[in-house]
């Protein structure tokens, strides 16, 4: 088959003011969000490939009801929204491109036309005028970034439809080498009010009794020291008794991030519980699978390269 | 028991010394 549909969502938003440090995080939020897209799929679309923020998505054959793909532009569009006010509302990093990840936009192109696959080793590439096509109309002079964008040649023929209230059709046109492409798009945007995050789990220390603590002074910022004493990834390094930790379900750490702890005698997993930041104060707790055993982390800002770490353990 | 563990804990704290300064 030489016809298709191209469905390609993209991710624009990140500050480019980010610094060198602060790259690899927008890139471990950009890795998560596209891992998403892809799970999103229901309508049999194939991955051609990963295109920096973007995800070149194809199927070959006749294209598919109108009512279907926004369908799928709403399931993408949905959850993507909603991983990021999760990870807005749980995240345990403040920098720049953890704090603007909150403000991404997602936009889906969608295209019918001709085009080919072809093989390089174990790599298959499209190729074709209308997969160019596809990628010209990235770059247009819609305002907004929310939005999802329809070809003319997609709709062949067929009306447009409203398939909510505030659905608002407008129509462009986009000169390309190949001539004038006609397409209209919808903003996309209010489909964020009909999206709720889920609430934090509560933490309840009500039914637990405090049975250790201590506290020690450090020669170094609170942020340097939060970034060992908070991450599990080191803790296996500092905490007596721990042979190693394995992360299970974030790379980035979160409230509700899980990990799997090799003690001494045996295993044990344990979930981040609690969070909350503001410059001179961190907290943090972590809870055990049964729910029995908290450890509450605070740390105290003393001066600009002085930090207190005080643990706290309760015990139901 | 309890002795024991508060010197495990602050031995924890201890070892995020040489941590700090790599």
């Amino acid at each position: 088959e030489t016809k298709g549909l191209l469905f390609i969502p993209d991710i624009s938003g990140f500050s480019r003011f980010v610094t060198e440090s602060e790259i690899n995080h927008s890139r471990m939020i950009i890795q998560e969000l596209l891992e998403l897209l892809i799970n999103a799929n229901q309508i049999g679309l194939e991955v051609s490939e990963i295109e920096g923020d973007a995800i070149l998505f194809y199927k070959f054959g006749e294209p598919p009801q109108l009512k279907e793909l926004y369908k799928q532009v709403e399931k993408m569009f949905c959850q993507f929204h909603k991983n990021l006010m999760a990870y807005d509302r749980r995240k345990y990093c403040q920098c720049k491109a953890c704090i603007s990840a909150a403000n991404l936009s997602l936009k889906v192109i969608t295209h019918y036309g001709e085009f080919t696959e072809y093989h390089v080793k174990n790599f298959s590439k499209l190729i074709g005028k209308d997969v160019i096509v596809a990628h010209q109309l990235l770059k247009n002079d819609i305002a907004q970034h929310e939005y999802w964008l329809v070809t003319k040649d997609l709709l062949h023929n067929h009306p447009l439809a409203d398939f909510t209230g505030w659905m608002n059709w407008n129509d462009s046109i986009k000169q390309t080498e190949s001539g004038d492409i006609h397409f209209h798009y919808t903003q996309l945007s209010e489909l964020k009010n009909e999206i709720h995050d889920d609430p934090l789990p509560p933490l309840n220390l009500s039914d637990k009794r405090k049975i250790l603590s201590a506290s020690s002074l450090y020669e170094t910022d609170i942020i340097t020291l939060f970034h060992i004493a908070g991450a599990f990834e080191y803790r296996h390094l500092w905490w007596e008794g721990v042979e190693k930790v394995e992360e299970i379900n974030h790379s980035l750490p979160r409230v509700g991030m899980q990990s799997i702890w090799t003690l001494n005698n045996g295993k044990m997993l344990y979930y981040s519980s609690s969070y909350s930041y503001t410059d001179d104060k961190v907290e943090f707790t972590e809870t055990d699978e049964k729910g029995d055993q908290v450890t509450y982390f605070t740390l105290v800002k003393i001066a600009d390269n002085k930090a207190k770490l005080i643990i706290d353990v309760y015990k139901t | 028991g309890q002795k024991k563990m508060e010197a495990t804990l602050k031995k924890s704290l201890e070892n995020i010394i040489p941590l700090l300064e790599k």
